[in-house]
């Protein structure tokens, strides 16, 4: 690694920066979402912390230009150079200028913004280049940089201590032995599809297809594929969070909402649509609702069941409400399906609902559970 | 077919010469020398490129150099203020 000549840094821990201005090429909460990730990069492995202003200067000003804007190094159109960054200073140091000739994306069909982002911002904070091929501080940009798996290389994270130092120890943690490093923690491990023990986060059909959502990743029941796919959740949907709660298709809509907490995003295909994430308060649930367990759309009726706990809301698709009435128990009107229901699913005209190692078939007309079986019986082990 | 030879060799030059003055420093004044590769500044400053970018130091614009180049980056110098 190296830093800038005369080693620029910032005197102070607290940084502020601003997003002057947007990109077309994505919706403003991408553009947000990605300088915030790139900023965390950098907070994970040091003292400094980072808050974001909206208006007057700040010590970083993000913005997107194209070529001649100001500063005496004019962009060039699509492609060469993509971005630049001044060292730590007053004024325009700091700053970070994105060329927008190119195409920033999410994901690595275009420029991605995150990467570019997490390097010019390392110049911000006083790094130069590095002449480590696998370090973020190379000035080639590399597209085959696996977004899902990205983390700071040591000559990275060296040299921005070397600036700075390390993170200071959080209260909570426990004085670690300086002599003995704690080893890294080891990588999370990847599901196994037939563990008899495997329960899911979220389960949802997707035009036809059915995927079943755990920790990081989901498996992809397609019509031409007997054996499931298994992908990561960010190779489709970069911005969604891992460890979901619920999704569910609205088929009228094409679109899958997924949940997370007191959010919800909407999807159509592989696009995350504009707007989103959303509280998921504006659905109707009660302020002391913190998160769902599950959801499933029945499409004939039209009507949305969310799941908390021991108890179930419907929402009805035409009025976009949540019926009165709600919540009531699960228990009373799908008697057999025992709390809490981590995923439901709406198929063949019945519901299965997911609990756990276990599933429940469940008949509406007939108001009981046909079947009990294994949550990953629809992965054919 | 020289002539168009000698075009792309010339809009390869100009890459190259802007690659250097942008990102290796390279300085207008050597600018008349850059025509001929010889010219130990343009040399030095090509194999400098080549061991900062983890590529063979060879002095030469072979085509490994020239591809990474080609490919997009980030717009601050890799050397100098």
């Amino acid at each position: 690694f190296r830093t800038f000549p005369g080693m620029p840094k910032w005197r102070k821990t607290q940084l502020t920066y601003r997003i002057v201005n947007y990109t077309p090429d994505l919706p403003k909460e991408a553009v947000d979402s990605a300088i915030e990730r790139a900023l965390k990069v950098w907070e994970e492995v040091t003292p400094l912390t980072f808050s974001r202003v909206y208006e007057g200067e700040a010590d970083i000003m993000v913005s997107f230009a194209v070529g001649e804007h100001g500063d005496f190094f004019s962009f060039d159109g699509p492609g060469e150079s993509l971005a630049h960054a001044y060292p730590p200073g007053p004024g325009i140091y700091g700053d970070v200028h994105f060329d927008d000739d190119e195409k920033w994306t999410e994901d690595a069909s275009g420029t991605n913004l995150f990467l570019v982002a997490a390097h010019e911002l390392g110049h911000s904070l006083g790094l130069f280049h590095s002449a480590n091929t696998e370090a973020l501080m190379y000035p080639v940009y590399n597209s085959f940089t696996d977004l899902t798996r990205f983390h700071l290389a040591q000559d990275d994270v060296d040299g921005i201590q070397s600036l700075y130092g390390p993170p200071p120890a959080s209260s909570d943690d426990t004085p670690v032995p300086t002599e003995s490093v704690p080893p890294p923690p080891p990588p999370p491990e990847t599901p196994a599809m037939c563990d008899p023990t495997l329960s899911f986060d979220a389960v949802s059909t997707l035009r036809g297809e059915v995927l079943f959502f755990k920790d990081r990743y989901f498996w992809r029941r397609t019509h031409w594929n007997i054996k499931p796919e298994f992908h990561l959740i960010s190779a489709f949907w970069p911005s969604l969070p891992s460890n979901l709660d619920a999704a569910y298709e609205d088929h009228s809509k094409d679109t899958v909402f997924i949940f997370k907490g007191n959010r919800f995003w909407a999807v159509r295909g592989n696009e995350v649509q504009a707007g989103y994430p959303r509280s998921i308060h504006i659905l109707g649930f009660p302020p002391t609702i913190r998160k769902i367990d599950a959801a499933v759309s029945d499409k004939e009726k039209k009507k949305t069941y969310f799941f908390v706990e021991d108890k179930y809301w419907r929402f009805d698709e035409n009025s976009q409400a949540m019926e009165l009435g709600f919540p009531r128990l699960i228990a009373e009107d799908f008697p057999g399906v025992e709390p809490k229901v981590d995923a439901a699913l709406q198929a063949f005209g019945f519901f299965y609902f997911f609990s756990g190692s276990s599933q429940f078939e469940f008949d509406p007309n007939a108001r009981m559970v046909t079947h009990i079986l294994k949550s990953n019986s629809w992965l054919h082990c | 077919y020289t002539l168009k030879r000698a075009a792309k060799e010339d809009s390869r030059m100009g890459l190259v010469q802007k690659y250097l003055e942008n990102y290796y420093g390279l300085t207008k004044e050597t600018r008349q020398f850059f025509r001929r590769r010889d010219s130990d500044t343009v040399v030095g400053k090509i194999q400098k490129m080549q061991k900062f970018l983890g590529l063979e130091v060879t002095g030469k614009l072979d085509s490994s150099t020239l591809e990474v180049m080609l490919k997009p980056r980030c717009g601050v110098p890799d050397v100098g203020h």
